[in-house]
């Protein structure tokens, strides 16, 4: 699973 | 969701939208960069990419199908259907100097060694430095109509306001995206020189003319 900053934005 | 970020997305919206309003009604493309418009439909394409395989809200898919379909809309406008009226002569920043750097740096700088999310880290980068050859062009004209002033300040004005939805999310949320921040905030000081005529020309009916 990416473990980086979700990814929800524009 | 935060009133930064939805202000700011409104503010994109509005820049796209003006932009479209501003080559149908004038049937022309007089002042447009179609290098930066290509540059910035790559940068949707290559964003948005999990618009298929990651369901976020009807809002996040629906303004992703908005913001890829009309940069696409823009360039067909800008090299087929009024291309008569693009000026080529003045759309000549060396883009693979933008796009060469930007896709060496998003290889080697990422969150994850991913084909996705290299794309997305390149989506980020490129974005940043997109309106380079808009900028360009307008030195190289010396002027720029108010309607596409307006549109840049728009454009400027949405990731301005997303460094403020980030600041936000970092105390509120916890959230933080380094990738995303530092391109932000490079992206919003190109703007920096276009928003202080903005400002002091634009709002008392001048036009813009940037030192050619």
């Amino acid at each position: 699973e990416f473990s980086g900053p979700k990814k929800d934005e524009l | 969701m935060n009133i930064f970020r939805l202000v700011g997305d409104m503010s994109h919206l509005l820049a796209i939208i003006i932009l479209l309003m501003k080559m149908w009604k004038s049937r022309s493309v007089a002042g447009i960069s179609g290098k930066s418009q290509i540059l910035f439909a790559i940068v949707f394409t290559t964003r948005y990419l999990d618009l298929f395989t990651s369901f976020v809200s009807i809002y996040n898919t629906s303004m992703k199908v908005f913001f890829i379909g009309t940069s696409y809309v823009t360039v067909y406008f800008i090299y087929q259907h009024f291309k008569p009226t693009y000026d080529s002569n003045h759309d000549t920043f060396r883009v693979e100097f933008l796009i060469v750097p930007v896709g060496g740096l998003a290889f080697l700088v990422n969150h994850e060694f991913s084909l996705l999310e290299i794309l997305w880290t390149f989506s980020i980068y490129l974005e940043s430095v997109a309106i380079l050859p808009q900028l360009f062009m307008v030195s190289k004209t010396g002027e720029a109509e108010s309607i596409t002033s307006h549109y840049l300040f728009a454009l400027g004005s949405y990731r301005a306001l997303y460094l403020l939805n980030w600041i936000y999310r970092y105390y509120f949320e916890g959230f933080f995206d380094l990738i995303a921040v530092v391109a932000g905030c490079v992206q919003t000081i190109l703007y920096c020189d276009f928003f202080y005529l903005y400002i002091t020309k634009v709002l008392k009916g001048k036009k813009i003319s940037l030192p050619a």
